[in-house]
């Protein structure tokens, strides 16, 4: 099972986008894949066109179980989303209240690597969805991934926001036995702006091979694909921001060096 | 005293380009303003070159009191921005840590009305920024505030998030003595694109009159002022994003009806 998460402190920077265009492009290829929704605000369940408010069966439940989670939970949790292939553990507004609670019961860190160990069989990829907050959701999802993906707009409040995801993920990275390797991917890149490309040079500046060597273009058929509640490969497996993520998805499954 | 609000759960909408953007304009107005940013990720503080990781005095401070702000304590924290007329009290990081503390030490909820309960007679107006997050930082901002302004984007997963907010506001305001006024705010609008001119009429549809009757229109001008670290009015005031902020501030200064 390949973990990938994806996350940043950041709002608005394609995280879900980055999750959906993934997911789909990787079914299509034949794998196994799970999306997780760990947003209280759950995009990526709305996306589906299921509702964060009223779901009775979410990723929220996987926390009520006080540490050992029981092994048919799990399963029992995933809904089918109609893309061949792709299934969806879907968010729970109630996700929200996790937070709260940490700090009394302690050891929330690993619920959702617990879960994806009893998952282990059932899929080749599971994408993460994290909320835009450095707390329990976020940790869990970097604890539990073996791959980061950090889209971040090139912009500047969004370059400088990325400094305190690296210094975090750096932080945690030393409480894992093995650190997780992160790439950071340009999104919302509009070629046409100064802003754009001064910023990417820039974020190429200080992050060098940290960074993706492409980047993920501004293209409407993305936001397109959100209202038609379909993932982007379904829509037009030719609209540019799919062949990036395509590309994106190739540098993943091989890494360089 | 003013107090406006600036919140959504959504990310990237425009929450922090709202709030420095009015702002701005009500200190070129000749208003004594002041900014406060709730947000622990802190775009507003390292949008005006404050780093939200070191910063020692902060909004954090203002939390630390369990419950009995002393009265020189919020003044003690504002800091100048360059910008006449217009102030910052600045976020910290640490600020991520207060939902786990909220749960033991209760009635944290109002910290921030009671902060400004001292500083009644320094300011004008107040803008406060918020975290794309249900929790006690953006209850502070919904308890506190007397106008508040909802950021939508003109598309499907942020539309269908806000009826979430809605609901939420709907809650809180059955706590309050006076329910807290809101518009709704397309921003971030590409007319070129169906999805904007889609969604604004469904935008339009749902919320009646509650949706304010123009749009903030993309414009590079206002990335390019948090490059620059400058408020939008300093940088271009007749850039197409600032007049539309204008037409806003019209707008909620002298509400119809
Ligand atoms: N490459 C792109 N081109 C055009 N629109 C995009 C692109 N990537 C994302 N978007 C749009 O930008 C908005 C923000 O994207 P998204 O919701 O995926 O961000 P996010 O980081 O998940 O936000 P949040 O912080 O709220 O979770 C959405 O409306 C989405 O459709
Ligand atoms: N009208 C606009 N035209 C062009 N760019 C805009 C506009 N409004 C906001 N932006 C840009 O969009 C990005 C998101 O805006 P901003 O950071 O203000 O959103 P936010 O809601 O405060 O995000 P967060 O949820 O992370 O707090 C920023 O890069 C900002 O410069
Ligand atoms: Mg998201
Ligand atoms: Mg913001």
């Amino acid at each position: 099972m390949h973990i990938w998460a994806v996350a940043n402190q950041k709002g608005g920077v394609g995280k879900t986008t980055t999750v959906v265009s993934l997911a789909g492009l990787l079914a299509d290829a034949g794998n196994r894949v799970l999306m997780m929704d760990l947003d209280p605000h759950g995009s990526l369940t709305s996306y589906f066109r299921f509702d964060p408010d009223s779901v009775e069966k979410s990723a929220y439940n996987l926390f009520q179980t006080s540490g050992k989670i029981p092994a048919d939970l799990p399963a029992s949790l995933i809904i089918k989303t109609g893309h061949p292939n792709l299934s969806l553990l879907p968010a729970s507004t109630a996700l929200a209240t996790l937070e709260r609670h940490a700090q009394a019961q302690g050891g929330m860190g690993l619920v959702i690597s617990k879960t994806l160990a009893i998952l282990w069989d059932e899929y080749d990829y599971v994408l993460i969805d994290s909320p835009p907050v450095l707390g329990v959701l976020m940790i869990n999802a970097l604890a539990a991934c073996k791959q980061l993906i950090i889209p971040v707009q090139t912009e500047f409040l969004a370059i400088k926001g990325l400094e305190r995801m690296v210094r975090t993920l750096t932080m945690i990275n030393r409480a894992r036995k093995r650190p997780v390797p992160f790439l950071i991917v340009p999104t919302l890149f509009d070629r046409r702006t100064q802003a754009s490309n001064k910023s990417l040079r820039s974020l190429k500046d200080t992050y060098d091979d940290l960074v993706w060597h492409s980047v993920i273009p501004v293209d409407t058929k993305l936001r397109d694909a959100s209202t038609a509640g379909i993932a982007p490969s379904a829509l037009d497996p030719n609209a540019r921001g799919i062949k990036a993520y395509e590309s994106l998805m190739e540098s993943l499954l091989n890494p360089v060096g």
